[in-house]
């Protein structure tokens, strides 16, 4: 499903580049689940943000369901983001002037799905998230990790194929990240996808792989 | 050092009112270390900015160094936070347009530290969390947990009496979480007063009482 050869970030600054990714090369398959460990600083949401079609790479190539991403749009790549890829922010990305529910409807309105299908589908997911008693809260009137569950919603309610999800227990108390492992382990048991970024241990190993960062390379890839 | 009595928080939205804290009592001494836990939603940031005199309580009396917070103007609450409090936020709440040095100069500036003097302490203090190479990147050109790491420099800048951490090292890796809580445990040995929530055991380990909350209320205080 994922194919990535020699795959580099550099950022361009003032004061000097960052090179964030250098020259990752690795495979994922449908229905893996992989964990991405490593220090903080060391590539990982770079890498995350190249995989989800946010971000384009320096250099290097990058194909993801068939598709080589490069030849892409940036319209295109929204559009295949909108149908392939469901994501969950490091820093949850939730519009501030929306309610929770609109938040989460907002790939499905994206999409073109009916207004009804819509609202059922976003209050499905916050249901499944334990806040189907916050849907009208704003993202300012929401606990830490609320609005993490809030983002884990949306990243569903597409129906995904690939799963990015970018420290997605971070917010969250230990009984609340378990429920939250424990969607993740039965979306994976029907199919899709789950690539995870996480530093802590009891989440990387509901994984089946783990690949570990360094310094913007690729130090240890188990399975 | 803080005295809650009967402190309370209710926020009163067009659904239907949140109570997020139901009569908190509780004393914390000077120089205490104390993790406060609890699951998501449970009313620990609420509690943790009352503390910080962020926010007012709806009904109880809270007194932090011997100031009634109730009796302050919101100018005098800002000087008093200025002068007592370094807090780090839950969201980090960095200003975007700002290089990570100058956030974390930024309480020094708003107490009138001449500029020499505000470059160096910032210095200091980002050098301390290992950001020595990152001090003229803006919040965006940096990773998740690079963003955390300057919010708690920043809390540190003005050397505070009351360290307010809400999930300090919720970014960070292993490693780079150890060497905060070395700061931390640092810090408290010198005097400094310590308040972090946080979801992790390990973190919570490095304090010497646990508060628990749940639904608004302390449902355990261990020392
Ligand atoms: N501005 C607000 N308006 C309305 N309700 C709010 C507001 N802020 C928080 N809440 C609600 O108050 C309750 C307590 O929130 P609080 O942020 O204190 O929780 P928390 O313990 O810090 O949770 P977390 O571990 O997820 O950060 C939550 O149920 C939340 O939905
Ligand atoms: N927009 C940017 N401009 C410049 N440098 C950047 C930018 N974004 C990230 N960086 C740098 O690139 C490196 C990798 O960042 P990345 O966000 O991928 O790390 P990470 O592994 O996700 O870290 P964390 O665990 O802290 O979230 C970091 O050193 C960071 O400072
Ligand atoms: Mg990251
Ligand atoms: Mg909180």
């Amino acid at each position: 499903l994922i194919q990535a050869r020699n795959l580099s970030r550099v950022y361009r600054l003032g004061g000097g580049d960052v090179h964030a990714l250098r020259g990752i090369d690795i495979d994922i398959d449908e229905g893996e689940y992989v964990a991405v460990m490593g220090a903080s600083g060391s590539g990982k949401s770079t890498f995350m943000n190249l995989v989800g079609a946010l971000d384009t790479p320096t250099s290097g190539e990058l194909t993801i369901a068939g598709e080589r991403l490069a030849d892409r749009s940036p319209d295109q790549l929204a559009a295949f983001r909108n149908r392939v890829v469901g994501f969950v922010f490091q820093q949850f990305n939730l519009l501030p002037r929306t309610t929770a529910l609109d938040n989460v409807a907002l790939p499905l309105l994206y999409r073109g799905t009916p207004a009804a299908r819509r609202q059922a589908r976003a209050r499905e997911c916050l249901e499944m998230v334990g806040l189907g008693d916050r849907m009208d809260h704003h993202p300012s009137q929401l606990s830490g990790g609320q609005q993490q569950r809030v983002a884990i919603a949306r990243a569903l309610a597409n129906e995904p194929r690939l799963l990015l999800a970018d420290e997605p227990t971070g917010a969250l108390d230990s009984r609340t990240s378990e429920d939250v492992m424990a969607i993740f382990d039965s979306l994976n048991a029907s199919g899709i996808t789950i690539m995870l970024v996480t530093h802590e241990e009891d989440v990387g190993a509901h994984a089946r792989r783990r690949v570990i960062f360094r310094d913007g390379r690729i130090l240890e890839d188990r399975s």
